[in-house]
């Protein structure tokens, strides 16, 4: 995956999350998500608290995009 | 140490996170 790739497909993920285009996902978003990926309530929970690194709450697009990077960069090393 | 087994099952569950909205994205087109 290209670095634009990257960009764009965390824009795609980040906007499936806001549908309402608050600019950020609130636990709440998260929680819509159940039911649309194979991931228990408790694991959606899970991967917000992972995701929100400041711990307020509200994840920002930044937030999104460095867990998705992370993620990118732990799966090229195994 | 406790938190740091809670920091891999949260890589584990991210990582499926993230596996299921690539799929899904390119799943469904």
């Amino acid at each position: 995956l290209g670095e634009n790739t990257i960009l764009e497909k965390t824009h795609e993920f980040f906007q499936m999350c806001d549908i309402e285009n608050k600019g950020f996902i609130s636990r709440r978003d998260m929680q819509r998500l159940n039911g649309g990926l194979p991931l228990s309530a408790e694991e959606l929970e899970n991967v917000f608290d992972t995701l929100d690194s400041d711990g307020n709450g509200y994840l920002t697009l930044d937030e999104f995009s460095s867990g998705f990077s992370k993620f990118l960069f732990g799966r090229k090393i195994s | 140490d406790p938190n740091m087994k809670a920091g891999a099952a949260n890589e584990g569950v991210l990582a499926n996170f993230f596996n299921s909205l690539l799929s899904k994205k390119t799943g469904s087109p």
